[in-house]
């Protein structure tokens, strides 16, 4: 979807789907997809924020999307 | 939660810089 990798769609799925105002951890993204390496999530996680899909929070390890509220 | 204000403030910050940047990228696709 709009030119996004299958991790980075898998990602960002999570991450528009968490309500809470901090957003998402990064520890939760992990635990929730076992498949994807960190480096690899660490990697698709600040392609999603330089893209402008989703920012940090309360410090550099949680996530909120901007298609979200 | 219970988050402070300064907190909610540089939380709506950058969501607002996001924004910002998914705009570009769009108009850059155009």
């Amino acid at each position: 979807s709009g030119g996004l990798t299958l991790h980075q769609t898998q990602i960002l799925k999570l991450i528009q789907n968490c309500t809470s105002s901090e957003g998402i951890s990064l520890e939760d993204l992990k635990n929730r997809l076992p498949s994807i390496n960190l480096p690899t999530l660490k990697k698709a996680v600040e392609f999603l924020s330089s893209e402008g899909h989703i920012y940090s929070t309360i410090d550099d390890e949680h996530f909120k999307s901007t298609d979200a509220e | 939660a219970g988050l402070t204000e300064e907190q909610k403030r540089k939380i709506e910050e950058n969501r607002q810089k996001a924004l910002a940047r998914r705009a570009e990228r769009l108009a850059a696709q155009q």
